[in-house]
C-alpha cells in the first residue's frame, strides 16, 4: 500500500458514496447513466468473485465488499425505487458495444486461460470504457448536475492516481502489469475531456454545461 | 507467479 494507491481507494469510494448520496437526496437519479451502472456491476461482480477463492487482508475484502454492495444498491435504486426518474431516453449508448469487445480481448490479451483469470481480465477491460454511455449521456443532454460532476471528478481521479501506484510500484517492487497499465491509462484519458470541463467551469462555482 | 502481484488493488 502507497499513499497513491491510497487515495485512489479513497476517490473511488468518495464517487461510489457521493453517487448514492445524490440519488437518496435528491430521489432522483435524473442525469445519471443506467447503463454505466450496469457495467460498474458487472466489473465488479466479474473481479471480485476472488472474495471466494483468495484472502489478501481486512481491508482488501471489507472494500471490495462495500463496492459490490454499493452498485447494486445503485442499479436498485435507479432501476426499481427512483424508476419513474430515470432519463432512459437520453441514455441510449449501445453497451454490446463495449462488452463483446471487451470480453474478445480478454480471451485474446491474457495472463493465464483461467476462468478466475478471464474473468479478472475482462473486468478490468470493461472498467475502461464503462463510463462511456455515462459521457455519452453529459454530452446529449449538454450538461451535468455539480454533484454529478463531483462524481465523475472523483471517479476519473482514481484511476489516474492508481496510474501513479503503478510507477510507484515499478519503482519499489520492479514489476508492471501491462494489463492493468494499458487499460488504466486508456481509462484515464476517456474522462479528460471532462477533466478540462471540470476546473475550468465546476470548480468556479459555475454549472457544467457544454458549448 | 509474477502477473497475480498486481490482484492486492481493487
Amino acid at each position: 500500500m502507497n499513499i497513491f494507491r491510497l487515495c485512489g481507494d479513497l476517490s473511488h469510494l468518495l464517487a461510489i458514496l457521493l453517487l448514492l448520496f445524490k440519488i437518496w437526496k435528491t430521489r432522483s437519479c435524473a442525469g445519471i447513466s443506467g447503463k454505466t451502472q450496469l457495467l460498474f456491476t458487472i466489473v465488479y461482480t466479474a473481479r471480485y468473485l476472488d472474495l471466494f477463492t483468495s484472502f489478501v487482508s481486512v481491508y482488501n475484502s471489507v472494500m471490495k465488499i462495500v463496492f459490490l454492495t454499493a452498485s447494486y444498491g445503485t442499479l436498485y435504486l435507479m432501476f426499481y425505487k427512483f424508476k419513474p426518474t430515470y432519463d432512459h431516453n437520453h441514455d441510449s449508448f449501445r453497451i454490446l458495444y463495449l462488452i463483446v469487445p471487451a470480453l474478445v480481448l480478454s480471451f485474446i490479451i491474457v495472463h493465464v486461460y483461467t476462468v478466475m483469470e478471464i474473468l479478472w481480465t475482462f473486468s478490468i477491460y470493461l472498467e475502461a470504457v464503462a463510463i462511456m454511455p455515462q459521457l455519452f449521456m453529459v454530452s446529449r443532454t449538454g450538461e451535468a448536475e455539480t454533484i454529478t460532476s463531483h462524481y465523475l471528478f472523483a471517479l476519473g481521479s482514481y484511476r489516474a492516481l492508481y496510474i501513479l501506484n503503478w510507477i510507484y510500484r515499478y519503482y519499489t517492487e520492479d514489476f508492471l502489469d501491462w494489463i492493468t497499465i494499458m487499460a488504466g491509462i486508456v481509462q484515464t484519458i476517456l474522462y479528460c475531456d471532462f477533466f478540462y470541463l471540470y476546473i475550468t467551469k465546476v470548480l468556479k462555482g459555475k454549472r457544467l454545461s457544454l458549448p | 507467479e509474477g502477473h497475480y502481484i498486481f490482484k492486492d488493488e481493487l
